[in-house]
């Protein structure tokens, strides 16, 4: 059988004039990160579980994509982070809702899997779980980047709710 | 909204999907991408999916899973489930947003309603794709 990923960094209204050649080249550049994360598990024989927390992980670091360093911002202004992980050769499953501050919820959402026997946790329960297992974790401001800020600040302007990488909102 | 999936060489697949969700949403919101089934699922009976997009939608729509009971049951290939759940059910309720999806051979499928979705995939022995538009 031959190996196969796919990986994506998110949807929404991302119209090429808002897209500037810059920030192309940076996603264009986290995407390849991501991808090569997870190719050389695969190439190396591993297993697709570890793949595809390995793409994630690689994407949860990068700050331009909404998913760990980078997440969007909660009317609040706090980063509320969720994850899954699904093992199609077993039909194990592990979710995290609610994170604060872990620093990569995939991590943690495959220990759910492996450690708990639960198939998700949230909230203080989640972040509970992720001292108990030792993960690692990180301040706010890890979390946070400038453009993040400056979307939560346009969208409580227009009061509305928008996807990560949208121009088309929710009100 | 991120994501993966990916078969290896003994056939496996696996799924999975990590986000914050909306910007501005109201704390305690919840989307599809940690609910088994609506963002995230992986069977070997037929497909790993991981999805993006307004989870509202997805969960409604139980996306992921639908995608693989269409294949387990009324025996469509990954294409074809796919595009009937992100060009045909999604728009009519305005779920934007889409899909990645791989199956036990064959190539992913990557699919999308919205304007675009950052995306990559590869197949052993081929080369890399990486797009963000629909070309």
């Amino acid at each position: 059988v031959d190996w196969a990923l796919a990986l994506h960094g998110g949807a929404g209204t991302i119209l090429r004039e808002h897209l500037s050649p810059e920030d192309e080249t940076r996603y264009r550049a986290g995407l390849e990160v991501a991808l090569a994360a997870g190719r050389a598990v695969l190439e190396a024989g591993g297993t697709a579980l570890d793949a595809v927390e390995e793409t994630v992980t690689a994407l949860e670091e990068n700050p331009v994509f909404n998913a760990g360093k980078g997440s969007v911002l909660t009317a609040e202004g706090a980063v509320e982070m969720d994850a899954a992980i699904m093992d199609g050769a077993s039909l194990d499953a592990g979710a995290v809702i609610g994170l604060r501050r872990v620093r990569n919820p995939v991590r943690l959402a495959r220990q759910v899997m492996e450690h708990s026997p639960h198939v998700m946790l949230a909230w203080q329960g989640a972040e509970d779980f992720a001292r108990h297992m030792g993960a690692e974790t990180m301040a706010l401001e890890w979390f946070v980047t400038g453009h993040r800020s400056t979307q939560l600040a346009e969208a409580r302007a227009a009061n509305v709710v928008s996807l990560d990488h949208s121009d088309g909102k929710y009100g | 909204t991120v994501g993966a999936v990916a078969r290896d060489r003994n056939g496996n697949l696996a799924a999975a999907t990590s986000t914050g969700g909306m910007t501005n949403k109201q704390p305690g919101r919840v989307g599809d991408a940690p609910l088994i089934g609506a963002g995230t699922y992986a069977s070997n009976r037929s497909c790993a999916v991981s999805a993006t997009g307004h989870g509202e939608m997805f969960i409604r729509l139980t996306v992921a899973r639908d995608i693989a009971a269409m294949m387990e049951y009324q025996g469509l290939d990954l294409a074809a489930a796919t595009y009937r759940k992100v060009h045909e059910e999604l728009p009519r309720i305005d779920g934007a947003g889409g899909v990645i999806a791989v199956g036990a051979e064959g190539a992913p499928v990557l699919s999308f309603n919205s304007e675009g979705m950052y995306r990559a995939a590869q197949c052993e022995g081929a080369a890399p794709i990486i797009a963000i538009f629909e070309d």
